[in-house]
């Protein structure tokens, strides 16, 4: 049986650095 | 013409068997939003932001997919990300919601609710490395 990492459930959402 | 839509990652299927940070295995629907948190403050590579939804509509390119806008972060950073309808977000407090639940349950078995505008999904960042 496959196991996930609980990450990979999650969307990353990196914002861009405006500073 | 038909182009087949891309299958949905595995992990969203009922059932799926997911490792928490501390080792601990759970089903994908029996999850927590304290699960993701717990799991991100043992990381320490990955921090969850707060992803507010600002905006859902249609994508231009196949009635399959949605575009979201979230607002994400303190710094409320405009992000749009571009998924099949039924791609499933966890919102906090409340659990699996996609821009359309009968279609993820139908596809994934996965209890799910409608992603709405204002609705406050988990999200990881990366932790400030030094």
């Amino acid at each position: 049986v496959p196991v996930f990492p609980w990450h990979s459930l999650v969307p990353f959402l990196a914002p861009t650095q405006s500073d | 013409s038909t182009v087949a839509p891309p299958a949905l990652p595995p992990y969203f299927i009922k059932g799926s068997i997911i490792q928490l940070a501390d080792g601990e295995l759970k089903r994908v629907e029996d999850l927590k939003t304290e699960d993701f948190i717990q799991s991100a403050e043992i990381s320490s590579e990955l921090k969850i932001d707060s992803s507010t939804v600002e905006r859902i509509e249609g994508s231009h390119t196949s009635p399959n997919f949605a575009v979201v806008q979230f607002s994400v972060g303190e710094h409320r950073a405009q992000v749009s990300v571009e998924v099949l309808v039924e791609y499933p977000f966890f919102v906090f407090g409340q659990g699996w919601s996609s821009c359309c639940p009968d279609r993820t349950t139908q596809l994934l078995e996965l209890p799910c609710t409608k992603l709405s505008v204002g609705d406050v999904c988990i999200s990881l960042t990366l932790k400030n490395l030094k």
